[in-house]
């Protein structure tokens, strides 16, 4: 499943660090994928630089095998795929190999041990994302409830539908989470309203509330579940892992 | 200037938007390049879809000028070069031309009309934020108070260096603003200390106030400023416009 949203800040790493934690909790074997090359995944799952050696950047070039730039995290079940700066070459240095946009979708048999993949992006549309998006059977947009977010949101379907369309008919829409949403602003409220009619069930009944704890816990390198499981952060990931397998098993 | 922060989300265009009204305000001739595929900056300033048949995209690949691509605003002495995201195919396009990092230089003769070019830029540290850096004579980076934000910035210095180095000598760090900054956060504060303390007179003293009715303005297609010029945000700006001025004469 990748985590996708062109616009920046929406809670992308927040989603996929506390879901995948979430779904570990739960007894899944999850493996994260952090293919953003800020590495905020890596180190919001206290991965330091020093262990970063093999990173996703080197199984997408073939310098090393997925299982060789995968290691486990301090959640139990949960295994991650680092990254780092270095990952923001491989856009330029995979513009002239032959299906550049399906270097991660090769990788899809070393993931069978895994039962959840879950792949961080970058904020943007280029060819990191688009391996994301081939590579996944799913995509989860989190969206913040404000006006620019919103505005991006007919741009980012419009290329999902493009990548159904040229490259993976089975890539589905697995939902859309709002993100960071604060109670007391009207707009976000209103924002929220407008999404729920126009998506309707396409929209996960779990939103995510505007919690200073999730924001705290990435200067300890561990996910809010484990940082403070009983803030409404965390709980709402929680809740928002129950639905995800609900959804899985309603299908 | 560069208006420039790979990290998503932290207030690149709300702070482009607000200081580039505030300074034509002051009675400065300003331009507003949008950089990014998104078009934020151009729809917070209420440029319609179909208002933006000539872009930046245009101007960049040489099929128009700069005047071509440059309309005014609602905002007297405040133009803007929009964008949409039909310039996400520039990168890709300009893959293999000659100086591809240096289109937006290029196009320094055309900004002569203008006392200051404010450029928004994208979330990424690709070739389109290589093209702003080069352009430029100096760099703002809007830094949001939390963590991920922080993690990234020494990665943006550094690719400031490199710029330095290779391309353009005489590109100027012109300063660090704290964006969002929320009174109440204990985390905030201290990051903003530490900020202060590292990069002492290279942040300003001008601060930005987490403040709704900045989030509010964008769909109305007006900047804060021309929305509620007396809320907090818009104060902020207003005095952040200031002491850029100062610091300008004070050179
Ligand atoms: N629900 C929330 N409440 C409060 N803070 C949050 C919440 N979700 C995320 N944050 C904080 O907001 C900032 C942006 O979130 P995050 O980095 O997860 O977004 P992103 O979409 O991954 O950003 P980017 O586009 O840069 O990859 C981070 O500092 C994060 O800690
Ligand atoms: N000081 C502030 N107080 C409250 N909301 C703000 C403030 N500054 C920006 N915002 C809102 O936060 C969101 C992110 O800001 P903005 O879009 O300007 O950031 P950005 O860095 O340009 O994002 P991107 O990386 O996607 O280009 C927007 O919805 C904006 O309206
Ligand atoms: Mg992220
Ligand atoms: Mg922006």
């Amino acid at each position: 499943m990748a985590v996708a949203n062109q616009k920046g800040g929406v809670g992308k790493t927040t989603t996929a660090i506390n879901l995948a934690t979430a779904l570990a909790a739960c007894g899944e074997r999850v493996l994260l994928i952090d293919l953003d090359p800020q590495g905020n995944a890596s180190t919001g799952l206290g991965i330091s630089n020093k262990q970063r050696g093999l990173t996703i950047y080197h199984a997408l070039l073939g310098q090393a095998t997925l299982a060789q730039a995968t290691q486990p995290t301090a959640v139990p079940g949960l295994h991650i795929s680092p990254s780092n700066p270095d990952l923001a070459a491989a856009e330029v240095e995979l513009i002239d190999q032959p299906q550049r946009e399906q270097r991660l979708a090769r990788l899809r048999g070393d993931m069978q041990n895994y039962q959840t993949v879950v792949i961080d992006c970058p904020p943007s549309l280029g060819l990191l994302t688009l391996n994301a998006l081939i590579a996944s059977d799913s995509v989860l947009i989190p969206l913040q409830a404000e006006f620019f977010a919103l505005e991006g949101l007919s741009q980012l379907l419009r290329t999902i539908e493009r990548v159904q369309k040229t490259y993976h008919p089975a890539l589905k829409l697995e939902g859309i989470v709002l993100t960071m949403l604060d109670r007391r602003n009207r707009i976000s409220m209103q924002i929220e309203q407008d999404v729920r009619q126009h998506f309707a069930d396409k929209v996960y009944s779990t939103s995510v509330p505007r919690n200073v704890r999730l924001s705290e816990a990435p200067s300890h390198g561990r996910p809010a579940l484990v940082y403070d499981v009983n803030c409404a952060g965390s709980q709402s990931y929680i809740q928002l892992a129950k639905e995800y397998l609900q959804r899985q098993r309603g299908q």
